[in-house]
């Protein structure tokens, strides 16, 4: 019989490990500051 | 298999960018009052799509107060923003827009604006002078001052007054009050003015032509009064303006 690994367990195995040094993208908003915030 | 929605739009992306460059010229193009506003910063942007090749677009702007009056023909991109040390004012506003055809139009807009709070102005600066309130005793005689002495030595159009934009008031090392104001040429020259002012009215819209004064009232320690005025000439579809009896101000 097929066991059915559990969700989680292959969720660990299935993360994709993240490179060294992965930077996460900025965030999409707000957008940067074009002269000087009050 | 559907098509994968298109990534959400980023606040810098370029489309975002044109969207909110053609919502900032809208909002100025629709205001008859205070100063030109510039993009300080897309706060947000939603784009919720109505169908093939339409969709609406809502905008969250953060825009500064720039030192050109809303009537100056200067181009925004020639207006310098209003420094921070000179009590900078933001402008927040929502639009909705439209994209039909990838053509961007404005649908609606509002917007609030706001003088930065003094605390900060002060906890940077403590010697910058703050922006007065537009009913402020001295600003009112400054500019009733101003105008007066202007119109008694100019040759030219007797000017009336259409809105105090800003002032200011100093009262260390001397009391010293700036004010901005903005102006409208009549159909009187300031010579038929001293005869019957009442009879001077604001030029109508195909002949308007509007200016800006601003003055430096020093009261202490001795009186002074300078006041230089910039008339634009007549610029074609040139807003109506109505004109404020002495008694009611607008404010930027």
């Amino acid at each position: 019989s097929v066991k059915k690994r559990a969700v989680a367990e292959a969720a660990q195995h299935d993360k994709v490990p993240r490179p060294v040094g992965f930077v996460p993208p900025p965030p999409a908003c707000p957008g940067r500051i074009l002269h000087f915030d009050i | 298999v559907p098509a994968a929605p298109p990534a959400p739009l980023g606040c810098d992306d370029p489309e975002s960018q044109a969207a909110a460059d053609i919502a900032v010229n809208y909002i100025n193009g629709h205001s008859h009052h205070g100063y030109k506003f510039t993009l300080n910063r897309i706060e947000d942007i939603r784009v919720v799509p109505q169908g093939p090749n339409k969709d609406i677009i809502f905008l969250e702007l953060d825009l500064l107060e720039t030192t050109c009056p809303i009537l100056s023909p200067t181009p925004l991109e020639n207006c310098t923003v209003r420094s921070f040390a000179e009590h900078a004012v933001e402008g927040d506003c929502d639009v909705k827009m439209q994209k039909v055809d990838g053509t961007l139009s404005v649908l609606a807009s509002k917007c609030n604006s706001h003088a930065d709070s003094s605390e900060d102005l002060l906890k940077v600066c403590p010697d910058c002078p703050l922006l007065a309130k537009m009913n402020d005793t001295d600003v009112l005689q400054t500019v009733s001052a101003a105008l007066n002495d202007y119109n008694s030595k100019t040759t030219e159009s007797y000017l009336r007054l259409l809105e105090i934009g800003r002032a200011k008031i100093q009262y260390h090392p001397g009391h010293t009050i700036v004010t901005e104001f903005a102006v409208g040429a009549t159909n009187c020259s300031a010579e038929e003015a001293k005869a019957n002012v009442e009879a001077c009215q604001l030029l109508p819209k195909d002949q308007s032509n509007f200016g800006f004064c601003t003055a430096v009232m020093v009261k202490h320690p001795s009186q002074d009064l300078r006041v230089d005025c910039q008339l634009y000439g007549h610029q074609v579809g040139a807003p109506d303006i109505p004109l404020l009896s002495a008694h009611w101000y607008y404010t930027s």
